[in-house]
């Protein structure tokens, strides 16, 4: 089974990387499921086609008595056999943002989640790596991390690899590659992620027919049938079933980030 | 005194807002201090051309005893007489996020910094408006939200309404008003402001100057000492001595505002 945890900073592209993966592994016939553990909780809508009921809704309709879920009341079917999970996540101001998505992995775990599927795509917001946001990390063997070439989406890759290493002490996944999203090359994100001992996946050009699908709820595949736009991510889920190297990062300590990268 | 705490989703705009806004209260004679509340610590970067030490890494210095911290240690310098100070962040993967802004608010406290400034500003990163991150919503009176015109930033814009109103429960502070930044217009931040029972402070359009900054370490009112390019931050730190209208944010139900906003 592939567990991958996919995290990046709020906005990067995360989600609509996360559901084109998941749809490219469901197309080559692999059982996947695919859990958004952000309290956007869009993660899945191109997969579904609308915003399902999230872990922490269900949670709050049994007063968060975890024992009365069921699994079909929080796994729902997606196109392409994908099964799609949506953690959300708690008001905010009102406790631990990552709360629920520690409480969704824990939940998957109790429903056996993990010998059913060959694929688990985890989708993480990745601006804090702190509380539930960290537990994906610890039930992953690997962690693509989406960025571009600009400072702070590659500081809070830093600040997520900072965090790959501390996890994997205690089992956590280690890291597969970064992605260059919204980028014709990866003139950043290539230099810093040699620096850290691992490589560029992938680079995912800007795609007008990606941007519009939070409107559209289509994944790559449905936009272009052809399966060309859609290239990125067949090809990558052939190379992840094949395996790719996994490294432990070594992160850059953050004051020479700034001298480095300064100013986009 | 003026306590405000400056929100919004990372890299929107929130330091530069901030120190720009310093920096006009500066210029206008009131003592005013500026808290980095991002684990990026490079909220005061302009103000005092460099990366100041942070209070994570002065707290680490003396294995975390509050009591052996001297005000110095975490208060700096910067320009237009602005005093400066940066919480940082825990390692990422370790511990809570936020820990270290609660830190930095009791330790203000404790110095007794609140009688010694006519102005304060936190500069607050809102992806997670939980743990410490929501410490300074408790510190202070007044909430601006830094915003522009896509969906990412006004669900996040959203979320911190949402805190507020729980927060101004136990004496938090209310919301000034939102900031639609590298913007022409407020065409989307404009609508939801007026929706949330708030309204749009000033528009801050797309500037060279401002996008190198984070290189040239340069306030707007070094980059153009005519005052022109500052124009937007003199002129709110001017309505925002002479107090603007506060109000508790009615945040809009999430699933309302994809319907609405969509897509980009
Ligand atoms: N390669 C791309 N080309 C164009 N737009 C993109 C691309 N990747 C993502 N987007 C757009 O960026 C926005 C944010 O993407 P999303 O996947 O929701 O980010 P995240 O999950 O990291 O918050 C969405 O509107 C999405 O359509
Ligand atoms: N009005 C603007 N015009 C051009 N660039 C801007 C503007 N506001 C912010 N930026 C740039 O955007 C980047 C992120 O801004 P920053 O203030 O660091 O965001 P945050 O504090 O919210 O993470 C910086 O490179 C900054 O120079
Ligand atoms: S651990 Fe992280 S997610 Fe949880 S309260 Fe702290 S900052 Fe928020
Ligand atoms: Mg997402
Ligand atoms: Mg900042």
């Amino acid at each position: 089974m592939l567990k991958i945890a996919v995290y990046g900073k709020g906005g990067i592209g995360k989600s609509t990387f996360s559901s084109n993966l998941s749809a490219a592994f469901g197309r080559a016939g692999k059982k996947t499921i695919q859990v958004g553990c952000d309290p956007k909780h869009d993660s899945t809508f191109t997969l579904t086609g609308n915003l399902i009921p999230t872990v922490v809704e269900v949670l709050s309709g049994c007063k968060f008595k975890t024992d009365e879920i069921e699994r079909d009341e929080i796994i729902f079917k997606g196109k392409f056999g994908v099964d799609c999970v949506e953690a959300g996540g708690p008001p905010a101001g009102a406790g631990c943002g990552g709360y629920v998505v520690g409480e969704t992995v824990k939940l998957l775990e109790k429903f056996g989640v993990y010998k059913d599927y060959e694929v688990m795509i985890f989708d993480v917001l990745g601006d804090v790596v702190c509380g539930g946001f960290s537990a994906p990390l610890q039930h992953s063997e690997q962690v693509i991390i989406v960025a571009t070439n600009d400072f702070d989406s590659i500081f809070a890759a830093n600040r997520i690899a900072t965090a790959i290493g501390i996890k994997q002490k205690t089992g956590g996944g280690t890291l597969a590659g970064l992605v260059a999203n919204r980028a014709s090359n990866a003139e950043l994100v290539g230099p810093y992620a040699a620096r850290i001992g691992s490589s560029v996946l992938t680079v995912i050009p800007e795609n007008d027919g990606v941007r519009k699908s939070r409107l559209t709820a289509q994944t790559v595949f449905e936009q272009d049938p052809t399966g060309f736009i859609g290239g990125p991510w067949t090809n990558l889920a052939q190379r992840l079933l094949a395996g790719v190297p996994l490294v432990v990062p070594t992160p850059i300590p953050e004051r020479e980030l700034f001298s480095q990268l300064g100013a986009d």
